[in-house]
């Protein structure tokens, strides 16, 4: 899990049976001794993979938002629920969107990605090694980010990683304004990594989103891809998506199964894409 | 739930603000002290297990 704290933006991203919503209001009580009021609020996630064990208000997504709503200031009037489906039941995307503003602020590109079955050979980096119960977790870290591959997803970025006992991992990279996250569990038959970067359009080169995707998805060579793209102030890109799709398909042999936009008022739009490898 | 107590997918939640004077205010949320920050982590059921900070930001790993 991971906690990023901007002068005006604050992200928190939990696993497990964690109860995120309920840092909606002591966050918005501490905010406000700073002088500072809610502009808005986006709550996202994927489908559980046990959802029978998360406690309420995690049981459904409707849930949820009403638990959300009930914690958000009446100011924030711009507000929409959407589930996006996919092409497997099982895997929809879940956003909930709140905003002062009718139009949304200028800010990153925001990419998710989450990934399941990740190959066994590659996930054995994320166990620690036996006799290695010595090491200290953020030395364990270390390894696992340079034996991964990690590192070379942004080169450019400080990482701060940590390793679980005795397997999974996690990491944040800093670089400049822009952070990017990884967290893994490596267990085969419930195996799972996510990575989530900030971005522009503009980007390209080595930079480019698409190559960063690229890189960080062939860290896992996953069964299963989704990728949530939010654009906020600079508005849709189409060729962004297509590009994805493109680098994808021709360096990793990832199919892209399914595709959906939806709008958000306040907030921007929403990508929501999911991939299998072309053999299955 | 996995004999691991793992659930993957992670819930996420982004909260902006804004204020009268972000000229004099220009660290913001930043200024809000770790004790405060531990107890809303408190809350969540989570832990701060390494951080890393920079100009721009600060960035911390979550026990969970």
């Amino acid at each position: 899990s991971s906690l990023f704290v901007y002068p005006t933006k604050i992200i928190i991203k939990t696993c497990g049976t964690t109860q995120l919503l309920k840092s909606i209001r002591p966050m918005i009580r501490l905010a406000r001794t700073l002088g500072l009021a809610l502009h808005s609020c986006r709550y996202s996630r994927g489908s559980f993979i046990f959802p029978e064990s998360q406690p309420f208000p995690y049981t459904s997504f409707k849930d949820e938002v009403v638990y959300v709503e009930e914690n958000l200031p009446k100011s924030l009037r711009y507000r929409k629920a959407s589930v996006m489906p996919s092409t497997d039941p099982s895997r929809a995307w879940h956003v909930f969107t709140a905003s002062v503003d009718l139009v949304p602020t200028c800010e990153p590109i925001v990419f998710e990605v989450c990934m399941t079955e990740l190959d066994r050979v590659l996930a054995r980096s994320f166990f620690r090694r036996k006799g290695e119960n010595a090491k200290n977790s953020d030395a364990a870290g270390k390894e696992m980010t340079r034996l991964s591959g990690i590192n070379a997803i942004n080169p450019n970025a400080f990482i701060c990683d940590f390793a679980f006992d005795p397997c999974g991992y996690s990491m944040n990279g800093v670089d400049g304004d822009r952070y990017s996250t990884i967290h893994v569990t490596p267990e085969d038959g419930f195996s799972y990594a996510s990575f989530e970067c900030v971005g522009s359009v503009y980007d390209c080169g080595e930079d480019d989103v698409a190559e960063v995707l690229k890189r960080a998805v062939e860290v896992f060579r996953p069964g299963n891809v989704s990728i949530s793209t939010t654009y906020g102030g600079d508005g849709y890109s189409h060729e962004v998506t297509k590009r994805v799709e493109r680098v994808l398909s021709k360096k990793l042999g990832l199919k892209c199964r399914s595709r959906l936009m939806d709008e958000f008022p306040g907030s921007g739009t929403v990508v929501y894409q999911t991939f299998t490898p072309r053999r299955k | 739930m996995a004999v691991s107590g793992f659930e993957g997918f992670e819930k996420r939640l982004e909260l902006r603000f804004f204020g009268d004077d972000p000229v004099s205010n220009a660290m913001g949320l930043r200024l809000i002290d770790f004790e405060s920050l531990d107890e809303v982590l408190h809350a969540v059921q989570c832990t701060v297990v390494s951080a890393v900070a920079n100009r721009s930001f600060d960035a911390y790993v979550l026990s969970e």
